[in-house]
């Protein structure tokens, strides 16, 4: 019973565009032809086959490319911790994403070794397409993800230092490593069996989501030594733990209005326990923090109180 | 004796069956159960997580006097009126879902990435009359 539907489909372009469609989202001049159904053609793959406009349309939402058996792994591991069984999500007032989405390298990317003194250092070009991220989903964090597969016994304290750049692509698309904004983060970790270990790089590729890239391409420098320096063992001979190229996570919030929006809810349903939740057109900060209500809505809840 | 000859013969334990249509008319509106999995859609190609889904559905008719029972609006009552006395062509007030619940979707997109999702209003969870 909510009017919510119209201000649906009068919403501008937000949702999940096909590459297709870009460019209207990207050129508003590029308006897709009055006839083309343009809700349907902008909405996640799930809404687009539940609004069943025929097999052959939502086919091609079918997925051309199988994903990594590690990062399907690692997902199904993160389902777990934020859904019920049955699919609901779970009252977790810290998680604040409603998205959460995980890119592997595109497969041209080299792996290269480089022989330095200190041992090998794995060095590897990245280049992760974001297509699928859409107008309105906003960055709360993005994490590199690396599983160590340690079929090989290793020492069970590593430090690894991991040095990452962005490379710019020049108009030609060609790949040239420009003055790269590089980071350097230094690691110690316990590898255990099938070891995930995230790095934080949300403040490094902030920018670039924030500008809606569409591919990222950054080096990975890795190297890992045997040791802990906290407890001053001699970090000695270099490691040859070959990490696996790591996955992008980026934590979103969607802000269109089919996502589950918990802190409105959770919100409501702290002021008024008992009427049923309505929608307030309230627009989240996509850093999470909750904007101020309006300044009628504080009178109106005075009032009420 | 005229009267009890007209009655008719009702045994003594059909009273609760008889006063009840009274009290609880029959297939009023609620909430119904639905449960579906995504292999039967043949989405699981795709569809990780849930493996099953149950969105639940509202059926039955809505009482003449819906009130505070449904929390429906006195709109409701007035829209029966004119059903029932003016305008037979109007609908009755139907039997509509009034909250939902979200639902968590792990799902493999076109490109081989991976999306966890969580969207609104997947569940039906209260029915009412409108």
């Amino acid at each position: 019973p909510h009017s919510r539907g119209r201000a649906a489909s009068d919403r501008t372009s937000g949702f999940l565009v096909a590459p297709e469609d870009n460019a209207s989202e990207l050129n508003p001049l590029l308006q897709l032809p009055k006839g083309v159904r343009r809700g349907y053609a902008l909405l996640p793959p799930l809404l687009k086959v539940l609004s069943d406009r025929g097999p052959q349309n939502w086919e091609s939402e079918v997925p051309r490319l199988q994903p990594d058996s590690r990062a399907l792994r690692y997902m199904k591991r993160l389902y777990k911790m934020s859904a019920t069984k049955e699919g609901i999500p779970k009252a977790n007032k810290s998680h604040l994403y409603n998205t959460v989405r995980l890119f592997t390298p595109c497969s041209e990317c080299k792996h290269r070794h480089r022989d330095l003194m200190k041992g090998d250092v794995h060095s590897v070009d990245l280049l992760f397409n974001l297509d699928r991220v859409t107008a309105l989903e906003y960055l709360l964090k993005s994490v590199l993800l690396y599983s160590f597969d340690t079929s090989v016994p290793v020492s069970p304290s590593l430090t690894c230092t991991c040095h990452l750049s962005v490379k710019e692509q020049d108009s030609s698309g060609q790949v040239c490593p420009s003055i790269p904004h590089s980071i350097a983060f230094s690691l110690h970790l316990e590898v255990k069996k099938r070891k995930w270990v995230e790095i934080d790089v949300t403040s490094f590729l902030q920018p670039l989501i924030a500008t809606k890239r569409r591919n990222i391409h950054m080096g990975v420098n890795f190297t890992c030594l045997m040791g802990d320096p906290q407890q001053n063992t001699k970090l000695e001979n270099p490691v040859n733990v070959a990490p696996v190229p790591p996955s992008l996570l980026l934590y979103l919030n969607d802000t269109s209005e089919q996502a589950y929006h918990r802190w409105n809810s959770l919100r409501h349903i702290r002021k008024n326990p008992r009427r049923p939740r309505q929608r307030n057109g309230l627009r989240v900060d996509p850093t999470g923090d909750i904007g101020k209500e309006p300044s009628q809505g504080k009178r109106a809840s005075r009032q009420r109180r | 004796d005229e009267n009890l000859k007209e009655a008719p013969a009702t045994q003594p334990y059909n009273l609760s069956e008889y006063f009840k249509q009274f009290l609880f008319p029959q297939n009023e509106c609620e909430l119904h159960n639905f449960r579906l999995s995504f292999s039967q859609l043949k989405w699981d190609k795709w569809i990780i997580a849930p493996h099953r889904y149950s969105p639940q559905y509202c059926k039955g008719d809505c009482p003449r006097v819906v009130g505070h029972r449904y929390g429906s609006p006195v709109h409701t009552m007035v829209q029966n009126l004119i059903y029932e006395k003016l305008d037979s062509s109007v609908p009755k007030p139907s039997c509509v879902p009034a909250e939902y619940s979200p639902l968590s979707v792990l799902t493999i997109e076109p490109d081989g990435s991976i999306v966890y999702k969580e969207y609104e209003d997947m569940i039906a969870t209260k029915c009412t009359c409108r």
